[in-house]
Formats: structure tokens, C-alpha cells, sequence
């Protein structure tokens, strides 16, 4: 059965495009078809895997708006790993697709047809709770809240786990929480432990044990627009990536 | 002249909500009169002025919707510094706004009234450049990019670039680009540097000087609900922050 999982937190800059390409890299290197979807109109898992976002013709944005087929779209990175891309013409559409039959559901619509040829469908989310995020969760078999242990991303927990129930009772009844990732973290400082103390007295069974510590190659992968894996596998973002991955799977087994 | 400036960059957590706050804060201190408004739904301006977002009545979506009057709104946190709070009512409400009259200059229209009451009116704007961030833009003078030095951020500037361009001709001919500040830097890293010497060669004249570095007490004073003077004024982020300010202000007599 086929995993779709939206990495999403509407506070900005949490890590949730770095640990969507990671993980996609991580998952398609062991041997699992991926798809990688970009549902921030700034593209900017597009431009991590190298594509130039602005000069693509067809995104997302085109088979939300039906005029065109998934195979059109997608791009192939390699034999396991595809990647709906996305730029910034999708930013002015947000409001016209409100208006469209079935708005919640684009994305399920989609992905629908071409699923059962991937084992993960991974979701990027825009930082916001607007139409697109709405959508990643209605289409999503399990999300992951990706957050930097600051007070920002904390306060932004309460009202995506009450996004989260309105989806789940009204759009989609199966959609999991599988927990919380602690990105981009320095556990030197106070600050972050005392944060990591409230995140573990609130969400006791919903921390992932694996986090990612804050590691420049991180951003120079970015920046290369290559996976961590690809840029430099013996880094501590790699193996960071590898340990989240390595403990999402497990859970996999056992959910 | 009052000025009306805009913290923006549609890149998510590069340091507008700090910036603003900051800056509100060191320019009351010196005794000017300001109001900084939280144009971001999620409300971490509001948050980091010690205030509880999400258990107030009224907030500037209400202003907006014309309910209510600015003195019921607006929170006095001193003689020289008052607050235009949001909470995530607003996050609801952004759409309907779009079929307001004049929706692009709902924030204009608020501030217009009040403006002479006040030196600085400072914007902290949210992570896109929907309905809010263009209503920043239509009713500033002036506004700032605060980005960090990495490449995301600075994919970001092109895209605001042309909005801006697009405000200034369409909705606010008197619209001024200030400058770029680089917040949450730690030029130790080469890739930092690199990133540096891009901005150096497009913006050679729009760099601010002064930038801020990567502090740990910036974070603790968010949690704490104080500015960074109230919270540790020796600290490098003090120092920074108050580099910034004046020679923003220094500029403001030369313009
Ligand atoms: N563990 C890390 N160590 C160092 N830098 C990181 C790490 N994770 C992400 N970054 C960098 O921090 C910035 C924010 O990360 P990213 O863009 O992935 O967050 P995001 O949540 O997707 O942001 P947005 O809300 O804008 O979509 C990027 O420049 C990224 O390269
Ligand atoms: N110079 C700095 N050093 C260390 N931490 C910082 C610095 N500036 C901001 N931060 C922290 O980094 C995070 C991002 O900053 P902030 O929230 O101000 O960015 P933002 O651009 O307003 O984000 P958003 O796009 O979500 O509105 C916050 O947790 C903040 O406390
Ligand atoms: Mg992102
Ligand atoms: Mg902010």
C-alpha cells in the first residue's frame, strides 16, 4: 500500500524542504519508487533537485487546473525517483482554485490514477495552513510536523494538530499523525533543551528519537541542488537524514 | 513625514518577525513613536511583545473588516511603542478579503487616520506575498528584504523584486526599496562567504552594512515575550540590532 506523507508546519523555515528531498533521496536509494511533490509555489523543492523552477512550462499548477497529464509534468530524475514540480505561477492561482469543484481534493485527484506505481509519495508544504496544505492533507495517508526547537515553531504545533482533526473528520477519516521531527538543531544551547523538555512532556510518544542536528552541508547541498546523499554522504546531515529514515521505516513495518 | 516601512521576504524564518520587533523596540528606546504591525496571521509579533495572540478580542483583521475603531485595537505596551496585533482569525479571513473594495489597501486606509501620531509604522509581513503582503507594500514608503545568507532566501529576492516593481506602478508610485539586511548570519561558514559575494555584485548599493549575527539570546528573548534590549542589552544581538538601527536611521536623514 502506497504511503503519502505530507511533511508540513506553517511556521517558516522548519526544515520541511530539506527533510522532504532527503528523505525521497534516502527512500529511492534503498530501492523504494518515490515521488517527491512540491506544493509550495516557490519551488523550492523543485530547485533543490537542480531543476531551474522558473522555466519549466507544466506544473503542478496544470493538473490541478486539468489542462494537461501527469506524465507531462513529472520529471524523472532517476528510475525511482519522480518529482511533481512546482514555481511561482501557482502562487496567483491559489484564490481562482478556491472557487473550483472539489477544491480539497485536487491533489488526492492527482495522485489517484498514478499511486499504485510508487511505494512514498512525499509532500513539501508551503509555510501556511492555506488551500495547498489543506490539500496535501486530504490526499495524505500520514504527516510528519517538521520543526526547529524554537518557541515560533512550538506555538504553530496547537493549531496544525487542529487543522489536522477538521481533515481528518471532514476530508479524509485515515489521515495519521506519525509525529513530530526536530530539525536544524543545536542541543548546546538551553534554549533548545528546554524546548525539547516541553515537546517531550506534550507529545511523549509522538517524538521521533532520531533529529537532525543544523549542518552547513545541509545548505551547500541546497544551494548545489543535489540531495545530502549526493553532495556528501559521510557528512552529519547524512547521517542524520539516514537515522530519520532508518526509524520511519521501522514504524512502517509495525503501523 | 511618518515612515512606513515593510520587513518582507517570502521566504519563510529569515528573521522578519525578529527584525521588526527589534527595531520597534530600539527606535522607541531613542524616543520616537511607533507602531509595529503584525501583518502575519500566525501573530509572532504579537507573541514576541509578551502578548497571548490567540485570546484576543479584537486584532487588526477586525480593522480591516471595519467592526471596530484603531484605539480598541491598538495595544499601548509604552508612551513611544504601540502594537497592531493578528491572531490565525485572520488566517480564515484572507480570502473573503479578496472580494473587499479596494482590498489592496485595507492596511492604507487603517493607518491613514493615525499615521501622525507616529515617527515609525514598522510591518512585519508573512511568509508569501498574498493579500497582506501586498497590502504592506501598497501602504509603505519604504520597505526592507530581510534574508539570511543562504541560497533558498536569495532565490526569493528576484520574485519580490518584481512585486515591488509592480506595487510601486500600479498601487503606490511613492514605493522606496531600501535595502537588504542579512539576519541570522554566520559568515565562519564558506558557504555563507559565497552566498555574500553574490549579494555583494547584484545589490552593490542596497547591502545594508551592518548585518546580524546567529544568536542563541534572540530565540530566548521570542520565548521570554521581550525584545532583545529588555531581555540582555549586552548581548551580540543587542549590539547588532542596534548597529542596524542607526544606520537605518542615519539613512532616513540622508533620504
Ligand atoms: N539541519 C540543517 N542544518 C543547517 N541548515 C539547514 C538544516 N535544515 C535546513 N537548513 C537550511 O535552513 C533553511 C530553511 O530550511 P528549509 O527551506 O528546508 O525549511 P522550510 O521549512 O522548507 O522553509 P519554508 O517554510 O520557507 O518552506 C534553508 O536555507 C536550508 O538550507
Ligand atoms: N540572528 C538570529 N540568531 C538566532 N536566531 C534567530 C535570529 N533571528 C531570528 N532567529 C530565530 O530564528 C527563527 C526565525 O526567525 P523569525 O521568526 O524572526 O523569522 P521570520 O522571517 O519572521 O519567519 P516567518 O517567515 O515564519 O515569519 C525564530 O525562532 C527566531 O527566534
Ligand atoms: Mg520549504
Ligand atoms: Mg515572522
Amino acid at each position: 500500500m502506497t504511503r503519502i506523507v505530507s511533511f508540513i508546519i506553517q511556521k517558516g523555515g522548519c526544515g520541511k524542504t530539506t527533510t522532504t528531498v532527503n528523505t525521497a533521496s534516502y527512500l529511492s536509494r534503498q530501492g523504494y519508487r518515490v515521488l517527491a511533490v512540491d506544493l509550495d509555489p516557490q519551488g523550492n523543492l523543485t530547485q533543490h533537485f537542480g531543476y531551474d523552477s522558473e522555466s519549466l512550462d507544466l506544473t503542478l499548477l496544470d493538473l490541478f487546473q486539468d489542462n494537461t497529464r501527469f506524465d507531462d509534468v513529472v520529471l524523472r530524475r532517476s528510475e525511482s525517483l519522480h518529482i511533481l514540480p512546482n514555481n511561482l505561477a501557482s502562487a496567483a492561482e491559489e484564490i481562482p482554485l478556491f472557487h473550483t469543484i472539489s477544491r480539497e481534493y485536487l491533489l488526492r485527484d492527482v495522485l489517484f490514477p498514478v499511486k499504485n506505481n510508487y511505494d512514498y509519495i512525499l509532500i513539501d508544504c508551503p509555510p501556511n495552513l492555506g488551500l495547498f496544505s489543506i490539500n496535501a492533507l486530504a490526499a495524505s495517508t500520514d504527516f510528519i510536523m517538521v520543526i526547529s526547537p524554537e518557541f515560533f515553531p512550538m506555538k504553530a504545533i496547537k493549531p496544525l494538530y487542529e487543522t489536522y482533526k477538521m481533515v481528518r473528520q471532514k476530508l479524509n477519516h485515515s489521515l495519521q499523525f506519525r509525529g513530530v521531527l526536530m530539525a536544524m538543531c543545536d542541543f548546546r544551547t538551553r534554549h533548545s533543551q528546554e524546548i525539547l523538555k516541553i515537546l517531550q512532556k506534550n507529545f511523549p510518544h509522538k517524538l521521533f528519537r532520531a533529529y537532525i542536528r543544523t549542518n552547513v552541508t545541509l545548505k551547500e547541498a541546497s544551494a548545489y541542488g543535489v540531495p545530502i546523499f549526493e553532495y556528501d554522504e559521510h557528512s552529519a546531515g547524512a547521517f542524520d537524514y539516514q537515522n530519520f529514515v532508518e526509524e520511519f521505516l521501522r514504524d512502517d513495518d509495525r503501523n
